[in-house]
């Protein structure tokens, strides 16, 4: 009934409770914590019933367990972790791969598409990256997209190209080009996640985050003719919350020289 | 060097022997052994100080969704007590800070006792959703006291 959020010790080891102090002075405390956190405010929740269960924030669950438990061996995960393991099946997370970028990032940020619905038969995706300082490095980018199997109709048409284009503004301010961005080839049966190294566009849009006018997708078949990426099992925002597309990006922290002791 | 006659004398006057009880019960409930009870006095050492995430209302529940997803709180711990003559009784005391203790001694208006402080520090991840939805994994350097020591 009456949380007290600090528990410290009295010297006897018996631990006591900081509930004694005054609202005013709490709010201080809370206040302080925020900005050791690196926050000006407290953000404001997201108000989904249950939004961990997004696939993002399961996703980003995932990689907080990984660390938390890089200690041990990737065998002890393995076989004492049913959590852990679950989450790398679900999104190819290996240690192998991701394990260079996972310990040595300072922050990891998953963006969610506010890509908004297709275009025609090409997709958008658009993500925010207004709030992210200008001064962290970015590591690498992946875009993570679930596609469930194609029709069998889907066949005969594959394999199928994926290609992401960044867009770019033109000389005109209305004008906007489309540069190539990253490559993907498909085949109708696949199912899963499909990672996209998307590292270039996001180093973009962090240090000049005017110039993000998001990603196309072009999808074609083996003959060359554009197909609509749902025809082929891409989950769009439509889909479910567990498998909607999201942007995982790794940063490093800029060396300070004359850091600040607090 | 102490003579053996003085230290019959000293025997002789009843000086209170130490006993282990008592050593193990000084080391244990962290005060500082030698020193008559009314100025008994911690020695530096490690400290529990706990923040909870949950109970400050910040951690995600079922019910009440908020915007740390997690942990649900971490152990920053403190390091609190005295660096007092001898340091040997102290945890992780640097040759400086004993050079630092005796000179104390010699002069104590002029020259501070060492101090308490961190010797190791070590980082926390935390987990949470910014304004915008998006889920942020943060690593904090030196948010946990991993160890305490006279310096």
């Amino acid at each position: 009934t009456n949380p007290a959020s600090f528990y410290a010790d009295n010297g006897l080891q018996q631990t006591v409770i900081v509930d004694r102090l005054p609202r005013a002075q709490r709010r201080l405390v809370r206040q302080e914590v925020l900005q050791l956190l690196g926050l000006h405010h407290k953000p404001r929740p997201p108000v989904e019933t249950n939004p961990t269960a997004n696939s993002a924030p399961s996703y980003m669950l995932g990689l907080y367990n990984l660390i938390e438990q890089e200690e041990d061996s990737v065998e002890e995960q393995l076989n004492g972790w049913p959590g852990n393991l679950r989450h790398m099946q679900l999104y190819n997370l290996t240690l192998r791969g991701a394990e260079d970028n996972i310990k040595s990032a300072d922050m990891i940020m998953s963006f969610v598409n506010h890509g908004g619905s297709p275009f025609g038969m090409h997709r958008r995706f658009f993500f925010d990256f207004s709030e992210v300082p200008a001064t962290e490095k970015v590591m690498s980018a992946e875009l993570r997209l679930f596609k469930h199997p194609a029709p069998r109709v889907m066949m005969s048409r594959g394999p199928f190209k994926m290609e992401f284009k960044l867009v770019r503004q033109g000389r005109d301010w209305e004008e906007r080009i489309l540069e190539t961005e990253a490559n993907l080839t498909v085949s109708a049966m696949e199912s899963g996640w499909l990672t996209v190294n998307v590292s270039r566009a996001t180093r973009e849009w962090t240090y000049y985050s005017s110039t993000n006018y998001g990603l196309y997708l072009v999808t074609t078949d083996a003959y060359g003719y554009e197909v609509d990426a749902a025809d082929l099992g891409l989950v769009d925002e439509e889909g479910p919350s567990d498998q909607q597309p999201f942007l995982v990006s790794f940063f490093k922290a800029p060396q300070k020289l004359h850091p600040k002791v607090s | 060097p102490v003579s053996a006659d003085a230290r019959r004398k000293k025997r002789s006057a009843g000086e209170k022997s130490i006993r282990k009880d008592d050593v193990s019960f000084a080391r244990d409930s962290g005060y500082v052994y030698g020193l008559p009870s009314k100025y008994n006095r911690q020695s530096c050492g490690r400290r529990v100080l706990y923040v909870s995430f949950r109970d400050l209302g910040w951690q995600c529940r079922l019910r009440l969704q908020d915007w740390i997803i997690a942990p649900d709180g971490y152990s920053a711990y403190y390091c609190h007590g005295e660096c007092a003559f001898p340091l040997n009784a102290h945890m992780n005391a640097t040759n400086h800070a004993i050079v630092q203790t005796l000179v104390h001694l010699l002069n104590q208006l002029a020259v501070p006792k060492p101090c308490c402080a961190p010797t190791k520090l070590s980082a926390i991840s935390v987990l949470y959703f910014d304004d915008n939805s998006n889920v942020i994994l943060k690593k904090y350097k030196n948010m946990v006291v991993r160890a305490c020591g006279c310096h």
